[in-house]
């Protein structure tokens, strides 16, 4: 473990705490796409298959439970809450996230570290989170002025790969055989994909003015 | 072993 890690977790999960506190605080999902958050419990579905297998640490384990289970209740919540549901933009979450489904799980089964059932899984989690943040990201330049907590839910989100970017520079230069390149270059094209949205956040931030997207 | 060295991230 080291510090860039350690602040990417802690990121991500700041991500997870904030939207839960706008779902729970305002009982509404409006900004919210529902199709990423599916996309999310997946992507920790696939990627933690090992969690009963493969002991790592107390750390690693609570933190796959959390991820998984918040996940998972943000999307049920989404979907069956009687409040909530009413405050979802059905309307604008129109992306067709089966496309991103169907395109990680056929690179996984062309690119990944062992032709295994995990490895498949595993590699099928990292392409599939690299481009979960689309459908999120589309429903925010539709749905005009972004609120506060959500905002803050889609930045820390973006922040927390590229502190990670930084825990794989860290650990290429500091462990011997370290080499991770199908999360390397995932990563960098994660980041990449919240590149606009940083921008009109900082742009947001600077003249303190309502975070608003371009169409 | 080289699985736990390999997925020791979250």
């Amino acid at each position: 473990m080291n510090i860039f890690r350690f602040a990417g977790d802690m990121m991500h999960l700041t991500s997870i705490l904030v939207l839960l506190l706008k779902i729970y605080a305002t009982k509404s999902c409006s900004g919210i796409s529902l199709k990423t958050q599916e996309l999310y419990a997946l992507v920790f579905l696939a990627r933690y298959l090992d969690l009963f297998t493969d002991f790592i640490s107390v750390y690693n384990t609570i933190m796959k439970l959390v991820f998984i289970v918040s996940s998972t209740a943000i999307v049920w919540c989404m979907k069956r809450d009687r409040v909530v549901r009413r405050s979802y933009d059905k309307q604008l979450d129109t992306f067709r996230h089966y496309f991103l489904l169907a395109a990680s799980f056929a690179l996984a089964l062309l690119v990944n570290e062992k032709f295994t059932f995990q490895e498949i899984f595993w590699a099928f989690s990292i392409y599939l989170e690299a481009v979960a943040i689309l459908p999120q990201l589309v429903l925010l330049q539709r749905s005009g002025n972004v609120d506060n907590l959500t905002g803050q839910y889609v930045f820390f989100l973006g922040a927390y790969r590229a502190f990670y970017i930084l825990n794989w520079i860290y650990r290429y230069f500091t462990e011997t055989h370290f080499s991770r390149w199908i999360a390397c270059i995932s990563g960098l094209v994660q980041t990449a994909l919240y590149a606009d949205f940083f921008y009109y956040y900082y742009i947001s931030w600077k003249n303190n003015t309502k975070l608003k997207l371009p169409a | 072993s080289e699985v736990k060295k390999h997925h020791d991230e979250l």
